[in-house]
């Protein structure tokens, strides 16, 4: 088994980063083998796992470029078992160096053919937006994991990302489905009940069993460069994570 | 006076479009003219402002395509003093139907020299990235204001926010200033604290006094199509927005 998923949702701020950093680390920490691509070229993965820009040696820009191969970029974290492909800020000229060639949508797919069999999951963040790079993830992927804030803006926005999945499996990528929709940041408000009814009531079992509490451990882990299941294992963070991380194992048939 | 502020992050979910629809709504509040572009293909500025993606005709798609005038596409929207240039998903495709032009940076600038002398205050909703449209609304706007979540991730991407403007001041827009950096979604957790004193440290007299606290009323506010000054204008929300409002007003010399 080699299972790929993009993490992506065009709506900024719903949880990207911190699912893909600490379900990877929740995947490693059941003892199987996990890279991170960090694609965002606010390399907030990066820096999430502790690496810091001025530490970055070759990143995913200079393998998409065809600089460099995959596994001269790929760093091991501090996490055992986690893998990354680090990002940095000129990834975001990616978007303008690459969209003129032809085959530039499956650039990723084509970098990661190489890694698959040395992971027993690759997980890509993606930066907010339905361009280029998020493109070339869900060409790549097996599935999409899409991330979504229990508020009305991420809520409006669902039906555009599933569309340009729907969009993507047509043109590019048959294999591709929705692996499912995670209720992020899931608080006592009646909003963010109310967008949690609407979202199970409407996508059913596409709905992950498992969400994530709003949990401000969360959100100071990154300041610390760790996921939070090394920064506070008890916290609920932590536990939802790897709750999650259970649900999709049992899933896929492993445990 | 006619100002044109550029609300724009490329970090995402930061309340870019949440601070674009209240601190407008709260122009046309103390009586001055307003008109919110909304240059985001996520079209939130719009919903938020009550008018539905099937209502929209002409949208800045159209108009930033060259194929309708400014004038057409606006609209005048449930608060006295304020209109709004709406978009819709299709003003996604305009990064790459634009991008091949050699003036495309220049687009927004031009469509709104025609507005600037009916209205005192355009505000311009941009995308979470640092891409075409962002780049427009940095070239045709006076100053840029930051909304920056209390958050470590947030924090992280400012130098590069600050980076990409100083680089259109130098290349493209002599006029372009820092207009402010605004604390948004802040609270009373030791992160929100600690992430404050250091952009106050840093970035002194550029951060605006005034500062938005989380309040979930400013979530609720856009599932009824309405900004938080109509929705409930006691909410701590309003009053943050309305002090901002003020604040702006008597740098203007207005009041
Ligand atoms: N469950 C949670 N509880 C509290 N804070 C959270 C939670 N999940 C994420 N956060 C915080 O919310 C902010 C947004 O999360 P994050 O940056 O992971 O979202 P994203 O979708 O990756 O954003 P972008 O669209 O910019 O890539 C971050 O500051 C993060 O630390
Ligand atoms: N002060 C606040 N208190 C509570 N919720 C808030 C506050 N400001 C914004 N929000 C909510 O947080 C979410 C993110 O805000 P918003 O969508 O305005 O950010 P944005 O920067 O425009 O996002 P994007 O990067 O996707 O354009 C929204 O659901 C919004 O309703
Ligand atoms: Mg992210
Ligand atoms: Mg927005």
């Amino acid at each position: 088994l080699s299972r790929t998923l993009a993490i992506a949702n065009q709506k900024g701020g719903v949880a990207k980063t911190t699912t893909a950093v600490n379900l990877a680390t929740a995947f490693a920490a059941c003892g199987f083998e996990c890279l991170l691509v960090d694609l965002d070229p606010q390399a907030n993965a990066t820096s999430g796992l502790g690496i810091e820009q001025r530490e970055v040696g070759i990143s995913l820009y200079e393998v998409l470029q065809g600089d460099a191969e995959l596994k001269d970029c790929i760093v091991q974290t501090a996490v055992p078992g986690l893998q990354l492909a680090p990002s940095r800020s000129a990834l975001a000229s990616a978007q303008i160096d690459l969209s003129s060639d032809k085959d530039s949508i499956d650039r990723l797919r084509r970098v990661l053919q190489s890694a698959k069999g040395n992971y027993d999951f690759i997980l890509i963040d993606c930066q907010p937006s339905l361009s280029l790079l998020p493109l070339n993830a869900l060409v790549a992927a097996d599935g999409v994991l899409v991330p979504l804030q229990t508020e009305y803006f991420a809520l409006e926005g669902l039906s555009r990302m599933y569309d340009f999945l729907l969009d993507i499996k047509r043109s590019r990528n048959p294999d591709l489905s929705l692996y499912g929709i995670l209720l992020t940041m899931v608080d006592h408000t009646n909003l963010s009940k109310q967008v949690s009814e609407d979202v199970r009531a409407t996508f059913g079992a596409a709905v992950f069993e498992a969400e994530i509490p709003r949990n401000i451990k969360l959100a100071e882990a990154p300041s610390h460069g760790k996921p939070i299941i090394m920064y506070d294992r008890s916290a609920s963070g932590a536990k939802a994570y790897l709750a999650l991380a259970a649900e999709i194992l049992a899933k896929e048939g492993l445990s």
